[in-house]
């Protein structure tokens, strides 16, 4: 089984794109997947149609204690299971504040459910920002996906980015690692774009052996800007439903591919 | 002294941009004008080049009662002064949470500094998140600018935004009032774009009048997707230095004439 955390602090870069349409992709080519929700904005949930308003249970409810995950989660006819969010979920930062071992509340809910339901694939759609939800996603998972638009600020979080995912590695989840670097809202052509690539490139190039991120790669695909991207989630669907013949699938169909070809390597 | 708020929980939507591109604009027009950056990324700072590494006073000292805003703020060529932040600052959630009357912090330091150094505005750029360092800063405005992107996700998280709004008029500053929305990353001749649009026109035009978002309006600038807008932080300027001819420089320019404009009917 793959846990994937998809994570960056910096917002609007893809992250709820990536992890709607990877798990979707994933789900279209027969793996049993997972898409867990951990933003307040629930914003993969609704990407999938996915209104988590009134008693329907969220991850609020597991990470309250009141939950299983199992209990959770729906099955969509994709054979995806979503565990939904919405805002509720905000709460968590202070309410756990004071917890013991509050990083590890998701790992230890996912390892039970597993138990009895196995996947092939945990995608975690992560908020921007790098607090105790995040962290749980990291404590959870043994892969971090980063998406990356190829914009100036981008860069400049990437390093704190990284840091915190090896302070996670030392104190909570010793076998995380940053295995993929997906860059979306890519504008090709764009001089911008081009640099900041290069720049990935030699960054990436001068990593230390021993840091969590050393064997991560930047996948080949480009997820190009395309307006259908933008559209799919108003229509509950990901893009291979709402526009199965667009860029934006074909992107998203590349990253799939690739990202089955590490399952050999990985 | 008008102190703008611009706020938005949803990642990536032009919060930073529009904060420092709107406050150099105003500094250009003459006005005394004052830049907050409440977000832990430090991107307002490096947007105007400022590198607050090390042991340069910024934000966070202020937050931890260690120095006064007016030792921290650092004045530009253009007159416009800045207060930097840095990552730093993402420890304030944790630390603040058991600290009484946390959500003032900001606003007293504020009130404090303007008595010896007048501003016309102060432009207080927030993370995208609804946690203290949000609060602070709708504690210590009286206006708020949401910069809204014209996709799906943005009209979602427009009512949760609101909400959090309301409820800081009623328990923390009941002047605080929703002036203006502004339109960026906008693409001109999407059907997305002007779907959203309309939808966004219809939801204001429902507003109860007691709401403390009843009197926003729309601004007529629309600020269009524009890649000089990206580059210009990579060189450590506001878009009137780095591309003054440019279709950015005229939409900021163009928001800056509108928001003087409110002077005269606020
Ligand atoms: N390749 C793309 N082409 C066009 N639009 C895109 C693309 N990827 C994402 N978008 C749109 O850009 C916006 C930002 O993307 P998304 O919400 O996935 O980013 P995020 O990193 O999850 O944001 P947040 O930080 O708020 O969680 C959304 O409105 C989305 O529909
Ligand atoms: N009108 C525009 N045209 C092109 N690029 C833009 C425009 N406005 C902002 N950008 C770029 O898009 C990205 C997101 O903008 P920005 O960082 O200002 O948003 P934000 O809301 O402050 O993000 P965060 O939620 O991370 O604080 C940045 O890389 C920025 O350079
Ligand atoms: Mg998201
Ligand atoms: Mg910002």
């Amino acid at each position: 089984m793959r846990r994937i955390a998809v994570m960056n602090q910096k917002g609007g870069v893809g992250k709820t794109t990536t992890s709607v349409n990877l798990a979707a992709g994933l789900a279209r080519a027969g793996k049993r997947v997972c898409l867990i929700d951990l933003d307040p904005q629930g914003h993969a949930s609704l990407h999938l149609g996915i209104e988590a308003f009134g008693d329907v249970p969220t991850l609020y409810d597991v990470f309250r204690g009141e939950r299983e995950l199992a209990e959770v989660w729906q099955p969509l006819e994709s054979g995806l299971h979503v565990v939904p969010a919405n805002v509720d979920l905000a709460a968590v930062e202070i309410e756990l504040a004071e917890v013991h071992q509050r990083e590890s509340i998701l790992r230890d809910a996912l390892s039970k459910a597993v138990a009895e339901h196995p996947f092939d694939y945990v995608i975690m759609d992560c908020p921007p920002s790098l607090g105790v939800l995040t962290v749980n996603a990291l404590a959870a998972a043994d892969e971090v996906f980063i998406p990356l638009q190829p914009h100036f600020f981008a860069l400049q979080g990437l390093s704190k980015l990284l840091e915190t995912t090896q302070l996670v590695t030392h104190h909570v989840n010793p076998c995380l690692r940053v295995t993929g670097i997906a860059l979306c809202l890519f504008e090709t052509g764009t001089r911008l774009a081009s640099d900041v690539t290069d720049d990935l490139a030699l960054f990436l190039a001068n990593t230390p052996p021993d840091a969590p991120w050393s064997g991560a790669r930047v996948f080949e695909t480009r997820i190009r800007r395309n307006i259908k991207l933008a559209e799919a989630p108003s229509f509950g669907q990901s893009i291979f439903d709402y526009a199965p013949k667009s860029p934006g699938a074909a992107d998203y169909a590349g990253l799939v591919r690739e990202v089955l070809a590490m399952e050999h390597t990985h």
